[in-house]
């Protein structure tokens, strides 16, 4: 049960090329 | 002078990946297929996804350090010795400098010089980009999960150590000494600096429970009880002689070693 990244943050945005 | 240029990491992903880095130079992954960013480099969330495949084994100490020996070496830190390490942490001038904060751009370069002398002696194994890619984001989730992009040298130091090759009372002087004061001691506060910091690896792997929780403050308790004296600082042997007796909040490092040593 290995616990999922606790991303309080989460990355910036997807933004197309 | 210039940022050093850490562009060779671009080379960490393949399409559809590509490596971006926030403006705090924390790095972040984006897949133009699925149009989605994540702070795991894909290698990462596949190696974290490959580890549930343990959780069958039974006993907690052994499963956890089944999962750590993976992480190891999928990062090839089962290559460097705790002295390279060493090393390297003085070479950058890290000795001494518990509570100084380093960024990622810190991080990388000093991953880069342990690497790069990985790879001369190991071509055929250790990819420079990926490895140390992988580091960065395993550091990243163990001690700045928030991605801050900041993380104090101790962390830093305890996080590569205690993954390193050599052998454990190596590994246990070393991380005594990284809190000893000028005259070899360590308080109470010191060690529970050091244990916490210990505790955050099988945390990551979602393992804390069977170590005792992230309070590791009945831990230090327990060490300075079988110390037995009623002062506040214990030395080195006093230090080795609880480890020998595997507590509970630190049993998953010897058990790595053993795990790592039934595999020669």
């Amino acid at each position: 049960r290995p616990k999922p990244t606790p991303t309080y943050r989460m990355p910036p945005p997807y933004v197309p090329p | 002078g210039a940022p050093p240029n850490h562009s060779f990491l671009s080379a960490a992903v393949d399409h559809p990946w590509e490596r971006a880095t926030t403006p705090t130079k924390v790095p972040y992954y984006i897949n133009h297929q699925t149009e989605t960013t994540h702070w795991d480099h894909p290698k990462m969330t596949e190696l974290m996804n490959s580890l549930s495949e343990l959780n069958e084994v039974r006993f907690s100490a052994y499963r956890t350090a089944l999962k750590l020996r993976t992480v190891q070496k999928r990062m090839c830190l089962d290559l460097v010795t705790v002295n390279r390490a060493i090393d390297a942490f003085d070479s950058h001038g890290l000795r001494a400098q518990n509570d100084k904060v380093l960024d990622v751009t810190d991080m990388i370069s000093v991953l880069k010089t342990i690497y790069d002398q990985l790879a001369n002696e190991n071509p055929s194994l250790v990819t420079v980009p990926l490895c140390l890619d992988l580091a960065v984001n395993w550091l990243l989730n163990v001690y700045d999960s928030q991605r801050t992009g900041q993380i104090r040298v101790l962390s830093f130091k305890v996080g590569i150590v205690l993954l390193c090759k050599g052998h454990l009372e190596q590994k246990y002087r070393y991380l005594f000494r990284l809190m000893a004061d000028p005259s070899r001691l360590v308080d109470q506060r010191k060690l529970g600096l050091l244990l916490h910091d210990c505790i955050q690896i099988p945390r990551q792997l979602g393992e804390v429970a069977s170590f005792g929780g992230s309070n590791i403050e009945p831990s230090v308790r327990s060490c300075f009880e079988q110390a037995g004296n009623s002062t506040t600082t214990i030395e080195a042997v006093q230090f080795l002689s609880w480890l020998e007796r595997e507590p509970q909040s630190m049993v998953w490092l010897p058990v790595l070693h053993r795990v790592a040593a039934s595999e020669a």
